[in-house]
């Protein structure tokens, strides 16, 4: 059980061992762009380690700006802030990269074969 | 996690018309259910269960699904999955990070997890993470949304502690309807009721809202908001007292300057409202009692009726019945002479065959759009008023325009699931 002492349980403090590893560096910074569709190419499939160099620095730019943070392309302070505020672990839309409809492009491997023109 | 994004496997895979292939569930009614091996355990189950309801319901009541808690179906046929979990859960595929950063996650056409290490609270709590504004998040990925970045929109990615009341703003409606279209239906009867109230300097002031009545439930429409009330529809008995529970025909506000009598009518029968003390008159002063047949208080008149308007200017109430209508003269109490007349005579169409003809569902006559509406099923004809015929001569009295939607005039008029109606 988590602990908690007052009947509404307002007092709930989850135990330091199942915090999430706050994200603090570059590593982990890669790898939060990457889970969340930052990364390169339309389907947001980037590398598992995450974007690097010039794709890094896009990708970086890219999430500052619907952040409302400067678009420096940097990993400074207020990214990582806005990197471990709390959120939905659904992949974000990026306007940029994907057209309007914004749905999840469904791998070529999965789309229904169009059948031949008569 | 492209994976997770991906349908289960039983999932409907569907691609609504109006959304240009993105998925988009195809079936009415959808079921829920917070699977047992999924409790919370910060929240009693009572209270995660009435959440996920509100949550749902909140959803339905501004697009044409409906939603529907399924306690016994066997799981796999459970449209929509709910359930909490720490780190490694419920056999996803993604595990949770504990608490702060990721604090649920959801499957499109599938299912929803929320990370229990997360402080969730119910809508009460100003604390911890909203419980309600989190699940209406994840629904609204169920439903097919992704995430935006417009202030405001419940599906921003990142949580933000909500103010006094979490509602779905015009965008997210707009958003939702663009994947499952808008809602539509006919309605019972539709009136602008009016209130009387003194403003601070003590003058009495007139204000009106709309309201929408549909079988046993209604809708308060707030026209300078263009919606309907937050939270509704709710059921008649709750807001009407005294009057019929359900199917009412119409209703009249004899309004004049010696006198405010305010009528429902149903089957055979009319009752008299008392605006003050909001309740169904049961005698008049005289001792006679209410409900009365309606042929006794408008002699002349048919039963049942299909609605009725009560037109201002002409001191006339206009009953609707089949293809007939009867124009009664509250001052005389008795029809016109020149009455009945068919409804395409009395109201005649101003574009050949654009016109409702019979069975009308509602005649409403709207202080906020100043012109008359007859309203059947999902359209609207609207009456020519004296600015239209100024505008443009050779107007017929009382010529009906052609046919519009009647969900392009009044948005959001959406049913909810019986069983959430009187939440």
């Amino acid at each position: 059980e988590t602990l908690f002492h007052s009947r509404g349980r307002s007092d709930l403090a989850p135990s330091p061992l199942r915090r999430a590893t706050p994200i603090a560096d570059l590593r982990a910074a890669q790898r939060f762009l990457s889970k969340y569709g930052w990364a390169e190419g339309p389907s947001g499939a980037g590398p598992p380690e995450g974007p690097q160099g010039a794709a890094l620095a896009e990708a970086l730019r890219r999430f500052q700006k619907v952040n409302a943070l400067p678009a420096s392309g940097n990993l400074d302070a207020a990214t990582l802030a806005a990197m471990n505020r709390p959120r939905c672990g659904v992949p974000d839309a990026r306007p940029q990269l994907r057209d309007k409809s914004t749905a999840p492009q469904t791998p070529p491997g999965l789309r229904p074969r169009a059948r031949p023109k008569r | 996690f492209l994976q997770m994004l991906l349908p289960g496997p039983g999932r409907q895979l569907e691609g609504s018309p109006q959304s240009g292939g993105t998925l988009a569930f195809a079936k009415k009614t959808l079921t829920w259910r917070l699977v047992g091996e999924g409790y919370s355990s910060q929240l009693s189950v009572e209270e995660q269960r009435y959440i996920f309801r509100l949550a749902f319901r909140m959803w339905s009541e501004v697009m044409p699904l409906n939603f529907r808690e399924d306690l016994t179906a066997p799981a796999a046929a459970i449209d929509i999955k709910l359930g909490f979990g720490r780190g490694r859960h419920l056999g996803c595929p993604r595990v949770f990070d504990g608490s702060g950063q990721e604090f649920a996650h959801a499957w499109r056409l599938g299912d929803i997890h929320f990370d229990d290490d997360e402080h969730f609270t119910p809508p009460t709590s100003d604390m911890g993470i909203s419980l309600l504004k989190v699940a209406v998040h994840e629904i609204g990925h169920v439903l097919g949304l992704p995430h935006s970045y417009r202030a405001g929109s419940i599906m921003q990615p990142n949580y933000i502690p909500q103010g006094p009341a979490l509602e779905l703003d015009w965008s997210d409606r707009k958003a939702i309807q663009k994947l499952y279209g808008s809602c539509e239906g006919a309605f019972d009867t539709v009136f602008d009721w009016i209130r009387r109230e003194r403003n601070h300097h003590g003058e009495v002031t007139v204000r009106f809202s709309t309201y929408f009545f549909r079988r046993s439930w209604y809708w308060l429409y707030e026209n300078r908001n263009n919606r309907t009330r937050y939270g509704d529809p709710i059921l008649i008995l709750t807001g009407w007292h005294g009057v019929p529970a359900q199917d009412i025909d119409a209703f009249v506000h004899v309004w004049t300057w010696g006198r405010d009598e305010r009528y429902f009518f149903k089957g055979t029968q009319y009752w008299r409202y008392d605006s003050d003390r909001d309740q169904a008159h049961t005698e008049d002063e005289q001792g006679k009692r209410y409900p009365r047949s309606i042929s006794e208080g408008f002699p002349g008149i048919p039963s049942p009726l299909d609605t009725a308007f009560y037109d201002r200017r002409r001191q006339l109430i206009y009953f609707f019945r089949g293809s007939l209508v009867f124009a009664f003269d509250v001052n005389r109490n008795r029809v016109l002479g020149s009455y009945p007349k068919e409804l395409a005579d009395a109201f005649p169409a101003i574009e050949r065959r654009d016109h409702p003809l019979r069975d009308l569902d509602a005649a409403y006559y709207s202080y906020a759009h100043k012109a008359v509406f007859l309203l059947k099923g999902s359209a609207y004809w609207k009456v020519a008023s004296d600015g239209d015929r100024q505008r443009r001569a050779g107007l017929p009295p009382n010529g009906v325009f052609p046919r519009q939607p009647i969900p392009r005039k009044w948005f959001d008029v959406c049913d909810v699931h019986a069983s959430t109606l009187d939440m």
